[in-house]
């Protein structure tokens, strides 16, 4: 589901350290 | 008692849980402004993407799961961010709060156009985790218990979960009977909560899709 795209995505990104993006 | 290491690492852990909180801002919004449904719409996802990112924050200083394999840390993240997220908001209703500013959430989210059903089983759980008057502590290790849970979809390395959760656990079941001396039952009924959260989880699936629709 989209929403769990989103869920992943957010957190790709803050264990990557690029909150900002 | 607990050990010096295990003294340790629970400071670790609600040093880091403190730590990372959502922004004061989102508090004062939530209390100050009124809002339209699209509003508080825009206002409650705001304050969820916010959530997971304080959630990934703490989640990096629990020790060694950055050791963990790179997309095991996304699947335990994926599948433990919602129930990690209602339990940091167990905060928001058992904590003293301003005068009126749990029953203001409450309305806001009653407000919010998700129905009925799935608010009521979510109020039902802040309910009775609250009755448990859980420390600060407790609420800290419980949350890394719930985001180290081996059987997450998609985790391919079991083992290496486990290792990190055993002594979380050991510590929270150490640290429930020193404070709860009386209860010898408090720590099998934090794990009972952990059962609930599950639920809520799956729920909350069906929840989402419900209120895109709408």
């Amino acid at each position: 589901p989209a929403s769990n795209l989103g869920l992943e995505d957010i957190i790709r990104k803050a264990l990557m350290g690029n909150l900002e993006d | 008692e607990l050990t010096k290491e295990q003294q340790a690492l629970m400071k670790l852990i609600v040093d880091a849980y403190n730590k990372h909180q959502i922004p004061q801002d989102f508090a004062k919004k939530l209390l100050q402004e009124q809002y339209s449904a699209d509003e508080n719409f825009l206002l409650l996802t705001e304050v969820a993407t916010s959530q997971v990112q304080v959630l990934v924050e703490f989640t990096k200083s629990i020790p060694g799961f950055l050791s963990l394999d790179h997309e095991d840390q996304i699947a335990l993240l994926k599948g433990s961010a919602v129930e990690a997220t209602y339990l940091r908001s167990v905060q928001v209703f058992s904590k003293k709060m301003p005068t009126g500013y749990a029953q203001l959430l409450e309305e806001r989210i009653r407000k919010s156009g998700i129905s009925q059903d799935f608010i009521t089983p979510i109020f039902n759980f802040y309910k009775s985790i609250s009755k448990l008057h859980m420390a600060p502590e407790e609420q800290a290790l419980l949350t890394a218990v719930t985001i180290l849970t081996p059987d997450r979809p998609y985790v391919k390395d079991q083992q290496a979960v486990e290792r990190l959760q055993e002594p979380m656990l050991d510590v929270l079941r150490k640290l429930c009977a020193l404070q709860h001396p009386r209860e010898p039952q408090y720590f099998a009924r934090l794990l009972g909560r952990l059962t609930e959260l599950r639920t809520l989880n799956h729920f909350h699936t069906e929840l989402l899709t419900s209120w895109r629709t709408n």
